[in-house]
């Protein structure tokens, strides 16, 4: 699942600012 | 030990309540008095007339963009919901991907005018005739009566926060792999919000018209991907190369 959503992935990794 | 109902304090409600009230305003897209100052915006006929004569795909890329903006928001919203992040990433990407656009419809009753059956959408007030260009008056009719009808509740910011999170943390999830984590989650959820209602001494059957609200949004869903695979159909490549590389992924 994590592959087929990388950008989502991606922004639950960023920091919250 | 499967035990789903967990014992919890009232100050831990408060503060489970407090979390998602501040999470909600620091990622709510637009604060209420930035709305009310721009109320008074509506779209002029030509404007509308504008929107209506703009081919099927472009007006489809607008509302796909603007679904995306306010997806990211929801986003930041769930990563900053007390015991979100501490969920496994499946669940996280899963609880997103099919809550986000719900979320995105509870949010809409903040944007939206009932005496003029309007909503805020690319810089002014627009009515559901603006939309006529999708070619999907039946959703949108649906999309504005539901605002309508969540407007009618007349909820508070922090009362709207904890039902957004509420509908989020949806424990009966296809492919959720830690489902009891999840299902305290938003067991808890439902406390705090069940004692919020009481603390704003709200009527008693608030809470039953809100669970009511939960399957009506998950009718709006599901009929937006019809209508994407309906208009994916007749242009797979707008799709392909011109909607948020977001979007397709949650909707794809």
């Amino acid at each position: 699942l994590k592959e087929k959503h990388k950008i989502l992935h991606q922004l639950l990794q960023n920091s919250t600012s | 030990n499967g035990d789903t109902s967990p014992t919890v304090s009232m100050a831990e409600l408060d503060h489970q309540a407090q979390i998602i009230s501040k999470s909600h305003l620091e990622t709510c897209q637009y604060l209420r008095e930035e709305l009310q100052q721009m109320s008074w915006q509506n779209f002029l006929q030509d404007e509308v007339e504008s929107y209506q004569s703009k081919p099927r795909e472009v007006m489809w890329q607008l509302c796909a963009v603007k679904i995306t903006e306010a997806i990211q928001y929801v986003v930041e919203f769930a990563k900053r919901i007390d015991g979100f992040m501490d969920l496994c990433q499946n669940d996280q990407i899963v609880l997103l991907k099919a809550g986000s656009l719900e979320v995105v419809f509870v949010r809409m009753c903040r944007m939206f005018d009932s005496q003029n059956n309007t909503v805020y959408f690319d810089g002014k007030f627009a009515g559901p005739d603006v939309f006529k260009a999708l070619g999907c008056d039946d959703l949108i009719t649906s999309v504005f009566d539901f605002a309508k009808s969540m407007c009618s509740l007349h909820l508070s910011e922090d009362e709207l926060a904890l039902f957004s999170a509420f509908v989020l943390l949806s424990a009966d999830r296809s492919w959720l792999q830690e489902k009891l984590q999840v299902e305290k989650l938003q067991q808890k959820t439902q406390l705090a919000l069940q004692h919020v209602l009481q603390k704003n001494q709200r009527e008693d059957g608030l809470l039953n018209k809100l669970r009511c609200k939960v399957s009506a949004l998950r009718s709006l869903c599901s009929r937006h991907t019809e209508k994407l695979s309906a208009f994916r159909a007749v242009y797979p490549d707008i799709v392909g190369t011109h909607f948020p590389p977001l979007y397709k992924e949650l909707f794809g």
